[in-house]
């Protein structure tokens, strides 16, 4: 482990590079690393092998402290609504695109909604990922509201019953007030056009994210409440540690990786092999 | 922040006119740590640290600053000389037209400071061009397309079943049929890793005089900020930065860290989505932020 035979300072300095160029953040691996030291205190550790083990084992236990279940529970009836958020360029589009394949795969009929009205060449670019899938995409031709072109979804996905609806947003800084406003007021319409919806709201975190993922998530969970986390570009070299912080604070799972720009770059999250890869 | 953490360190310890060897150590420790807070790298945190540590040791203390302000004074004076030291224009008096390359990861705001740049340059009189060289994210030339139609720019009508060299190739002689005077190339974003796809970089550079190759970073970055500009930096030799989103809340210490790492300057911030939210590098403001 770090080819140190023994625990001394000069690992535990090591560690605190390892933790800190993995974006914990330096409040995190403080914390990390005096909770190892206490444990080596108290004899309970000894070689740095095992101390490596319980480093990973706390920071396991931050990812993994939710409440709700880890993979995504369909509803018993009607549309399984998923609205996609986050800031500019992170890979809600592309996302969207990968999960349609993975629901599509599974043999059920999928949505996608072009939400994000805004941004040049976002209807296009969705649509094409909805050709890719040869899954319906509901647009407008014109810049309308997001809102509206949700309401409209709603509408057709229970006349139509899709199993799965996926709602793309324009990305949009946290800090930007009115924005978040109008993701609340997208919410707020699907559910009243369509009971329950969105029955989740999947926020999407770039892997290359610093401390910045801790105020993005804080903000867009108090605007319309995450209920699933996608990490993206994990393909990369970020590893992505800031979604430790985040899992900690809100408590909720990631659902997914997203490991390329490809259809099939995504994977169900696995909490010990992101820990590993952290370690590497 | 910083500044009462810095009062705090002196409070414990007594009676300065001078900042020593000894008193200056916990300061600095502060000083990395908010560093690191703010995304800095960890190894330029720890190199900064250490010669600003050099360059405070044996200051007086202001008769109007408290050693804490004295500590930040000094702190963020260097981190703007580090910043800024070497600011500088985009370079449009050498060989003409000028052709600038936008390189980067991906989303990092590439296609949109395309635009920007496009308008900028519009409005102080020249004849931009803009060239969609990505030919792989769904509806990536549009998008640029509909960015040029809206500033009135012309944009070179590329395929994506051309390859981006010999798009770049075919551009640079429309732009000398039509008089454009600038060209600008927007490239698709890719990961600093992948070997054939920085090969493509290498290759347009090859194929085209570029005036200037701009690394398109996004500001909210952490510490991989040091691996993907190094790279990026190596293969190209880029010839400055662009920090996009930077009219967030991300305290920006990717900015300290890329050009510690590239000697780069960092020539232009987005501050916006709008075409007209492209703004000079201030290194002051951004050190500042970095310090919190
Ligand atoms: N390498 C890699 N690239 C990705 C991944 N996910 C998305 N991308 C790329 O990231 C870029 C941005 O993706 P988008 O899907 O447009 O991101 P977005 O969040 O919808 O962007 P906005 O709508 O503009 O806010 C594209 O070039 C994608 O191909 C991933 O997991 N790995
Ligand atoms: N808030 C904000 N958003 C920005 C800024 N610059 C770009 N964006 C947004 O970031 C997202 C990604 O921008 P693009 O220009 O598509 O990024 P890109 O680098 O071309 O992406 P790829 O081609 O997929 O690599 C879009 O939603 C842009 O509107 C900025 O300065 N501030
Ligand atoms: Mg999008
Ligand atoms: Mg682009």
């Amino acid at each position: 482990f770090l080819g140190r035979k023994e625990i001394d300072a000069e690992l535990f300095d090591d560690l605190e590079e390892l933790l800190i160029t993995a974006d914990l953040g330096v409040t995190t691996t403080r914390e990390l690393l005096d909770h190892a030291r206490r444990k080596v205190h108290r004899k309970e550790l000894s070689d740095p092998e095992s101390l490596k083990l319980a480093l990973k084992d706390k920071i396991k236990s931050f990812i993994i402290d939710y409440q709700r279940d880890a993979e995504l529970v369909m509803p018993e009836s009607g549309p399984f609504v998923i609205m996609v958020v986050g800031v500019n360029g992170v890979g809600k589009t592309t996302t969207i695109g990968k999960i349609a394949h993975k629901f599509v795969k599974a043999g059920r009929s999928v949505m996608l909604v072009a939400g994000d009205t805004f941004r040049a060449a976002a209807v296009s670019q969705l649509q094409i990922w909805g050709e890719r899938n040869g899954v319906h995409v509901v647009a407008r031709a014109d810049r309308a509201d997001p809102s509206s072109v949700v309401y409209d979804a709603m509408d057709i996905a229970k006349a139509k019953n899709y199993d799965v609806v996926l709602v793309d947003t324009a990305g949009r800084l946290h800090t930007q007030t009115n924005l978040m406003e109008e993701l609340k007021k997208i919410k707020r319409v699907m559910g009243k056009r369509l009971e329950g919806a969105p029955h989740e709201v999947m926020l999407v975190i770039d892997a290359t994210t610093g401390q910045n993922g801790i105020s993005q998530a804080k903000l867009f969970h108090e605007a319309v409440g995450i209920t699933g986390i996608t990490l993206t570009k994990l393909d990369g070299t970020a590893k992505g540690g800031i979604v430790a912080n985040i899992c900690r604070e809100m408590k909720t799972p990631i659902r997914f990786i997203g490991v390329g720009e490809k259809m099939e770059d995504l994977r169900d999250f696995d909490p010990d092999e992101f820990i590993e890869a952290l370690f590497e | 922040n910083l500044t009462d953490r810095l009062e705090g360190v002196f409070r414990r310890l007594r009676g300065h006119g001078t900042l020593t060897e000894d008193n200056i150590q916990e300061a600095m420790r502060e000083v990395r740590m908010a560093l690191l807070e703010a995304d800095v790298h960890f190894k330029v945190a720890r190199d900064f640290v250490a010669g600003v540590t050099e360059k405070a040791i044996g200051r007086e203390v202001a008769k109007s600053l408290s050693p804490g302000q004295q500590v930040i004074k000094i702190v963020h004076e260097e981190l703007v000389a580090l910043l800024g030291g070497n600011t500088e224009q985009l370079r449009l008096d050498g060989r003409q037209p000028v052709t600038i390359m936008m390189a980067g990861l991906q989303g990092s705001g590439k296609t949109t400071t395309s635009g920007k740049l496009a308008a900028m340059l519009k409005n102080k009189g020249r004849r931009p061009y803009l060239v969609p060289a990505d030919i792989y994210r769904p509806a990536a030339i549009e998008q640029l397309q509909v960015l040029g139609d809206k500033l009135g720019v012309p944009v070179h009508p590329s395929t994506t079943d051309t390859r981006p060299v010999d798009i770049c190739r075919q551009a640079m002689v429309a732009a000398a049929e039509k008089n454009y005077d600038t060209v600008i190339i927007d490239t698709a974003g890719r990961l600093h890793i992948d070997e054939s796809l920085m090969s493509e970089l290498k290759d347009i550079q090859e194929a085209v005089q570029l005036s200037e190759i701009l690394f398109v970073a996004d500001a909210m970055t952490g510490q991989d900020a040091v691996t993907v500009a190094e790279k990026f930096n190596h293969d190209l030799a880029i010839t400055g930065v662009v920090l996009t989103k930077m009219e967030g809340d991300a305290r920006g210490g990717a900015a300290l860290s890329i050009k510690s790492v590239t000697g780069k300057p960092i020539k232009f911030v987005g501050m916006g989505e709008g075409l007209d939210a492209l703004e000079v590098f201030h290194p002051d403001r951004t050190a500042s932020r970095i310090l919190g």
